[in-house]
């Protein structure tokens, strides 16, 4: 299940805008 | 020129593609008990992202997992009563049939973003939160 959660953090992280 | 927090103000766009505008709305909704919205949102995003990328099938079937287990599955979250039956039996048979496609939710996101917009967004614009922040 961490894993999984681990994985979701990701694909989260990744579409969330950066630091311009 | 215009303040970031200004433009903010324009569309949830404009927020959502500002890392700021991003964190201090998430806060809102956190404060609110609904950041899974805004977190689904983007799990949507992240999602179209790495299916785009092509590569390791088990991963994105992996994640398409888990974004329904979290999101979608128990009918009384959050985000899965802003999501229309049909749409969801439509995620759940490409989960359940291992048939899963760049677009497979992008019509559970445009039902959260209609949401948002119509709901969340406006509220956080005339919120103590925005105010103080600007």
């Amino acid at each position: 299940i961490d894993s999984e959660d681990d994985l979701l953090q990701e694909c989260i992280s990744s579409a969330m805008p950066k630091k311009k | 020129p215009t303040p970031p927090y200004l433009k903010w103000a324009e569309s949830l766009h404009s927020l959502l593609d500002d890392q700021d505008g991003t964190h201090l709305f998430r806060t809102f909704l956190k404060q609110e008990d609904c950041a899974d919205l805004l977190d689904f949102w983007f799990a949507c995003s992240g999602f179209r992202k790495l299916e785009a990328s092509g590569g390791n099938e088990e991963k994105k079937l992996k994640l398409a997992k888990a974004i329904y287990r979290k999101y979608i599955l128990d009918n009384n979250s959050i985000v899965s009563r802003q999501i229309k039956a049909a749409t969801k039996s439509f995620i759940r048979d490409c989960v359940v049939r291992v048939h899963i496609e760049p677009a497979m939710l992008d019509q559970a996101q445009t039902e959260i973003q209609a949401m948002l917009e119509e709901n969340t967004y406006p509220v956080f614009l005339k919120s103590d939160l925005y105010l103080e922040y600007t």
